[in-house]
């Protein structure tokens, strides 16, 4: 039985070896230890893994290299929106957040709701609003979106445009 | 996606599951991630579980819940539950996954089919490891 373990992940996706330059690849190698070590820390003081889990996803959803929180996709409109969940399982109980835009750290709003909050899951303003009322941080839309994630957007949205505009494409 | 699942000190497993969700996604599209069950689930008897990838597919095929029922109810290790959720209706729900998963013993198991996930794991008193293909 081991004592106390964390694990993480900052997602998958279809990505060969030499695909992605070597500054990204140190840069994802170390915001994963970054993240590691948050929670691993919580966990060598005795904390809960609740604690831990939510201190190891903070550290990503403040990198920019996660698409989560800061540094997150956008959305068909160019905005970032966020889902996150929590759950406990010694008492199965469950904080759970979706679509809402200006949480700084939308895994801690989930925690909180699962403190605090009668149901599991809250969304949109409803969600926002209860993260006013619990004094968590909010931030606006130019916090979110970095410069990568906005000229990955451009580039579709013109890559769009150009197949509407290509000759040809508009004969029905 | 990111995502944590962890054991403490008193046996206690938790996950945890944060997203910006898809690329160029419909407002208001909610994903896996906040479904308990489908993107998220963990229960102190058998296992702690986060998932990634595309949610659709993940929210329909109830994903972390089935690492949990494979383990409980089919006599499963945490490997072997993790990657059949993984190639779980392969058929009908295409797309991305990985999935993260934690035991009562702390061991982890990590199943994508993807060839690339962004991972990291650390135990007690070990040293941490981190991993993106390999």
């Amino acid at each position: 039985m081991k004592k106390y373990a964390i694990a993480i992940h900052a997602g998958a996706e279809t990505l060969k070896p030499g695909e992605l330059d070597k500054k990204k690849e140190e840069a994802y190698r170390q915001g994963l230890a970054d993240a590691l070590k948050e929670g691993y820390d919580v966990l060598g003081k005795g904390g809960s893994a609740l604690d831990a889990v939510e201190a190891a996803v903070n550290s990503m959803e403040r990198n920019p290299m996660f698409n989560a929180g800061r540094g997150a996709s956008l959305t068909q409109r160019g905005e970032t929106e966020f889902d996150a969940a929590i759950m406990d399982g010694n008492t199965l109980r469950v904080g759970a957040v979706g679509g809402v835009r200006y949480v700084q750290h939308p895994i801690s709003l989930a925690k909180v709701i699962l403190q605090k909050c009668k149901h599991c899951l809250l969304v949109g303003t409803g969600a926002e609003e209860f993260a006013l009322a619990n004094n968590l941080p909010l931030k606006g839309p130019e916090y979110f979106v970095t410069p990568e994630k906005r000229e990955a957007w451009l580039d579709k949205q013109q890559e769009k445009a150009g197949k509407k505009a290509m000759p040809g494409s508009m004969t029905d | 996606t990111v995502g944590a699942v962890a054991l403490d000190i008193n046996g206690n497993l938790a996950a945890a599951t944060s997203t910006g969700g898809l690329t160029n996604q419909m407002k208001g599209r909610v994903g896996d991630t906040p479904i308990i069950g489908g993107g998220t689930f963990a229960n102190n008897e058998v296992c702690a579980v986060s998932c990634t990838g595309e949610g659709e597919a993940i929210m329909r095929g109830v994903l972390a819940h089935e690492v949990y029922a494979m383990m409980k109810y089919a006599d499963n290790s945490l490997q072997s539950a993790t990657e059949k959720a993984i190639q779980l209706h392969a058929d009908k729900l295409k797309g991305d996954r990985g999935i993260l998963s934690m035991d009562t013993t702390g061991k982890a198991a990590f199943g994508f089919n993807t060839g690339f996930m962004k991972r990291g794991y650390q135990a007690a008193d070990e040293e941490p490891f981190v991993a993106l293909w390999e």
